[in-house]
């Protein structure tokens, strides 16, 4: 029997508005310590992996292991059903069909029901092994929004260049090009607005700017985001829960 | 620019 309540269903809404562009059947594995997911796009260049811990719910209770298959865009269309400040509850028992999701209004005796049908996905599971970073940046992210959102109007490609004390985001296309240049700093009043920056090696990477914009779909998650770069490996774009995460690997482009 | 990598180079299927 799974029981998870969220305090609010407005975090169930954001953590599924963060990935539903990208990813369309996930399988979300329910176990006694909390809810993973994974799934990777259809071009198998980003990988979505979701953790939510059992702190982010107000109660939580798995018996036993389940696994909810879910196409997201029905799940969104009955999330839109719920008001943001209801409680939220899913309800599986232990070999589901179907999950329920309960609204109950906090202020009203309103309580909405509805029932998802599962699905049976086939989905592969990627190993993420504990990778070795060249860079790690840690910044705002609706500030990490803004300029994917602008750079890529530019180009479908954004170059990211870290040197020692410096954060270069460049675009080059037909219509022009642009570059936008951050610097580390602490903000000692609004710590949110700190942009932190440890570097071993510089890195220059390019990205689709496509996957970027559905990457910072994420932003409404968390203030901040982390971005992990390397050279060798995918780069790990990542917004914090209270307690989980929900991580996008994206794959790099390369010269010819 | 570039050529786009995927993402099966990097990690293991299980």
């Amino acid at each position: 029997m799974l029981e998870a309540k969220f305090e609010e269903a407005s975090l169930f809404k954001r953590i599924i508005d963060g990935f539903k562009d990208c990813v369309q059947l996930v399988n979300f594995q329910c176990k006694e310590d909390g809810i993973i997911a994974q799934a990777v796009d259809d071009s198998r260049v980003l990988l979505v992996s979701l953790e939510i811990g059992i702190e982010a719910f107000q109660n939580y209770r798995c018996d036993h292991p389940v696994t909810l298959g879910i196409d997201l865009t029905s799940l969104s269309k009955i999330l839109r059903c719920g008001n943001n400040t209801d409680n939220l509850t899913l309800i599986a028992d232990d070999t589901p069909d179907s999950v329920l999701l309960l609204f109950e209004d906090t202020k009203k005796d309103r309580i909405a029901e509805y029932s998802l049908k599962l699905m049976d996905i086939d989905a592969e599971f990627l190993k993420i092994e504990d990778l070795a970073y060249d860079c790690t940046l840690k910044m705002p992210s609706p500030e990490f929004s803004k300029i994917v959102r602008d750079l890529s109007q530019l180009s479908d490609s954004i170059n990211i260049m870290i040197t020692k004390e410096t954060i270069k985001f460049v675009a080059d296309g037909d219509i022009g090009s642009g570059s936008v240049i951050l610097k580390p700093f602490v903000n000692m009043d609004k710590p949110q607005e700190s942009i932190n920056l440890n570097m071993d090696q510089p890195v220059d990477l390019t990205f689709g700017s496509k996957y970027l914009l559905d990457i910072v779909k994420g932003s409404a998650l968390s203030d901040n985001v982390g971005v992990r770069l390397s050279s060798e490996a995918p780069a790990l774009f990542q917004f914090d829960l209270k307690s989980g995460y929900l991580q996008f690997f994206l794959a790099p482009k390369f010269n010819d | 620019a570039g050529v786009q990598v995927r993402l099966d180079g990097f990690f293991q299927v299980v």
